[in-house]
């Protein structure tokens, strides 16, 4: 079973 | 003061069919080197960028930056109700609490004016670093939207696998399984019609099927599409736009857990 990343762990904010 | 006039409505119409139903609201950034936008979906699973570049105006003018936040639901349906052909022009003053919009038809003997209200949006700003990625695939648009709808009726994930002898998205669902293999293109006339594969590394990715859906419709910004892809980066899907710019789809995948 995968699980779905956040997008906020690949993209920091600025 | 802000303006940018494009000359035909059609460009605008079909950037924001290609956005709003991922994104509610967002902050246009306006520059003068054009106008950006950053926003995830509300899941903060995927993440839209968009770049309108000055130069893919008619006439463009920005004296200062700005942030104009804007409800992406209500531009677009009132940039629905111009002509394709029409000329629309966008406009803010520097501390204007509204967008205008003025549509010009072609034949100039019909003038609409509209104005959005804007609204503040709080949007996390996100870093979105320059990515090495082990595979591009380009191929036509309209067959990405195919094989993405084809999918999506068995299963919720689907994985890309790419080699340099082809590029294959799978699904498993509760009714079964399913996948289709597209390979390069030998020999094509019509570049727009090709399938181009450029591995680095061999890669195989999940990614949530309804995502790629949404990313699909875009179709209609470029006949082509490039999918991008990287160990341990988000998948980025571009649609280029001429001159104009391009949108980008990023995607986390989905991890072994």
């Amino acid at each position: 079973k995968k699980g779905q990343a956040s997008i906020t762990s690949f993209f920091k904010k600025s | 003061m802000f303006e940018a006039r494009v000359a035909q409505a059609e460009i605008l119409k079909k950037i924001l069919d290609s956005v709003r139903e991922l994104v509610e609201q967002g902050n246009l950034d306006c520059s003068g080197t054009g106008i950006s936008l950053q926003a995830m979906d509300s899941s903060h699973v995927s993440l839209v960028a968009l770049l309108l570049k000055s130069e893919g105006f008619e006439r463009y003018r920005c004296d200062r930056s700005i942030n104009l936040g804007i409800n992406m639901q209500s531009l677009g349906k009132i940039v629905k109700t111009a002509g394709n052909h029409d000329a629309i022009t966008l406009s803010s003053e520097d501390k204007g609490d509204v967008l205008g919009l003025m549509f010009e038809s072609t034949e100039q003997d019909k003038v609409s004016n509209y104005e959005i209200k804007l609204m503040d949006v709080d949007a996390e700003q996100l870093a979105i670093p320059v990515a090495e990625y082990s595979v591009c695939v380009r191929m036509p648009s309209a067959e990405f939207a195919r094989i993405t709808r084809d999918l999506s009726t068995i299963g919720d994930s689907v994985l890309i696998s790419c080699t340099k002898d082809g590029v294959q998205f799978s699904t498993t669902g509760d009714t079964g399984s399913g996948s289709i293999v597209l390979r390069q293109s030998s020999s094509v006339d019509d570049e727009k019609k090709a399938v181009v594969i450029e591995v680095q590394e061999p890669i195989s990715l999940s990614f949530a099927t309804k995502f790629l859906v949404q990313f699909s419709k875009s179709a209609a910004l470029n006949e082509s599409v490039t999918l991008n892809l990287g160990d341990g980066v988000p998948l980025m899907v571009e649609y280029p736009m001429k001159e104009m710019g391009y949108v980008r789809f990023y995607l986390a995948p989905k991890l072994s857990n």
